[in-house]
């Protein structure tokens, strides 16, 4: 290399300018593709571009829009895959019976792999489990998990590690590394709708599946939505009604309800509610915190739960509160690991999940299980009509959009049930603390 | 698999002038508080938080 070094002759010649000009061209186009691919954009809009049917797809009709994610090099291989058609392949898979025999050697070797304590199974006897589906479906025996004795105490729903938790402010939910995601896209963007019928509590709800399309929630719509003053629910005294509850009390209840009777410090305390609610009104979503007319300011919380291949896979209720609707978003099915929470910006809001909406005795309630590859499908005990990572419910919600684009309205990406019960005060399927409420199952 | 919890819990009241005087300025009283670090594995039935 030193020989090389020292006696190669070189010579300089001036690069022709059409060469040193096309370089720069080169090099500007090649910015612009890569700009433009690490942007989230449409599948439908490139399909129809580059098919014919025009950047607005002239007579094809019109599909769900589902945005590309952004990230790095894996996450974009990752969302080229059929993951959704993988999942139900792996579910399929899954449900294979085993050998009756080589049952207890899988499950333990499974259970060594991802650290399953088997003296917790519910059913002892491993030969019991046909399948790798249902031996992951299974159930714990009782007592396994005793519930905290204090009774203000909020559960953990599932087995699992804390990815994050904290305070929402703004209406955004920080992800892990500070990624922040829109609580709008996660549980979506239209107050919940209510209706008066009843069904009796003791039997499963089975709630009629009415897509519906999203709305600005400052729209004067919402009133067709949310009948005035009608009463929700009645919990520890405190009346609440949907216009309390979703977009907040009316300037008569803030005064008459709580400062009257209050002491000065609470008083100042509901000053500056007041304030709060005064500046945020405007913008106020229907999630936002609504007892500002009772004594006790509030705020929003969120906790991210992660379950593990080896974890138990059902999940609880972790208080006691009421479910009063559901939406399915069926959206794709990334793997929810934390090295990809950590990378795929808005992870959960990409994914097909769930979100059950209520209230507990502090004001609003969700819970949302979101699905990953593997485990795709989610259940939930008091809703049979639910079905998540089926070709059914894609084709729904392809119907739902179309239905959608006739009626020139945009679709909100989720099909929406409501849950009604006996009572009429609650308004919805109650649930008691610890209860089990449903789970994750293979594919 | 994950699960998402969103919930209104009340964020407890401010102090009042001697609690503030004596060392709690700024920190409200009462309310939701965490019982979990980011991490940490819980089981069903472990509280996450209390009121």
């Amino acid at each position: 290399l030193r020989t090389a070094l020292a006696d190669t002759k070189m010579e300089w010649y001036p690069i022709p300018i059409a060469v040193g000009i096309g370089f720069l061209g080169f090099l500007q186009f090649y910015r612009i593709q890569r700009s433009q691919s690490s942007q989230p954009r449409l599948p439908d809009e490139r399909e129809d571009r580059d098919s014919g049917y025009g950047s607005g797809g002239e007579g094809r009709p019109p599909r769900r829009k589902r945005t590309r994610p952004s990230g790095p090099w894996s996450v974009q291989i990752m969302s080229t895959l059929p993951l959704k058609a993988l999942s139900r392949l792996w579910g399929r898979f899954n449900e294979i019976p085993l050998p009756y025999y080589l049952r207890p050697i899988g499950f333990r070797l499974y259970a060594w792999v991802f650290g399953v304590n088997l003296s917790e199974v519910g059913e002892p006897d491993l030969h019991a489990y046909p399948n790798l589906a249902s031996f992951f479906y299974r159930s714990l025996k009782p007592g396994c998990r005793p519930l905290d004795s204090n009774p203000n105490a909020v559960l953990s729903p599932a087995d699992g590690k804390i990815i994050q938790f904290g305070t929402i402010e703004h209406g955004e939910v920080e992800q892990v590394k500070g990624v922040t995601y829109s609580l709008d896209a996660l549980l979506g963007a239209q107050r919940p709708s209510h209706s008066g019928a009843s069904t009796p509590l003791t039997q499963p709800a089975s709630p009629a599946l009415t897509p519906q399309t999203s709305r600005d929630w400052t729209s004067d719509d919402d009133a067709e939505v949310v009948r005035d003053d009608e009463e929700f629910a009645k919990v520890n005294g405190i009346s609440y009604t949907l216009p309390n509850l979703f977009s907040g009390p009316k300037e008569e209840d803030v005064h008459h309800s709580a400062v009257d009777q209050s002491t000065p410090a609470e008083a100042s305390a509901e000053a500056e509610v007041r304030a709060d609610l005064a500046l945020g009104e405007s913008n106020r979503p229907w999630w936002a915190p609504s007892s500002y007319a009772t004594k006790t300011p509030t705020a929003l919380y969120y906790c991210v739960v992660y379950l593990a291949p080896g974890d138990y896979h059902r999940f609880h209720s972790p208080v006691s509160w009421v479910a009063t609707s559901r939406r399915h978003f069926a959206g794709e099915l990334f793997s929810v690991a934390p090295y990809l929470q950590r990378k795929l910006p808005g992870l959960f809001t990409l994914n097909e999940r769930v979100v059950l909406l209520g209230h507990w005795r502090w004001g609003f309630f969700s819970y949302t299980p979101v699905g990953a590859t593997n485990v795709g499908s989610i259940r939930i005990n008091f809703d049979r009509e639910l079905r998540t990572n089926s070709l059914t419910t894609d084709t729904e919600a392809d119907r739902a959009a179309a239905e959608a684009a006739a009626r020139g309205e945009p679709y909100s990406g989720f099909a929406e049930a409501t849950y009604e019960a006996a009572s009429k005060v609650l308004g919805g399927h109650a649930l008691t603390r610890g209860e089990e409420m449903g789970g994750f199952q293979l594919g | 698999s994950t699960i998402v919890l969103v919930f209104e819990a009340p964020k407890g009241t401010r102090p009042s002038f001697d609690e503030g005087y004596r060392g709690m300025k700024g920190e409200r009283k009462g309310g939701w508080r965490w019982n979990i670090q980011r991490g940490q594995k819980v089981k069903v039935g472990e509280a996450l938080g209390y009121v």
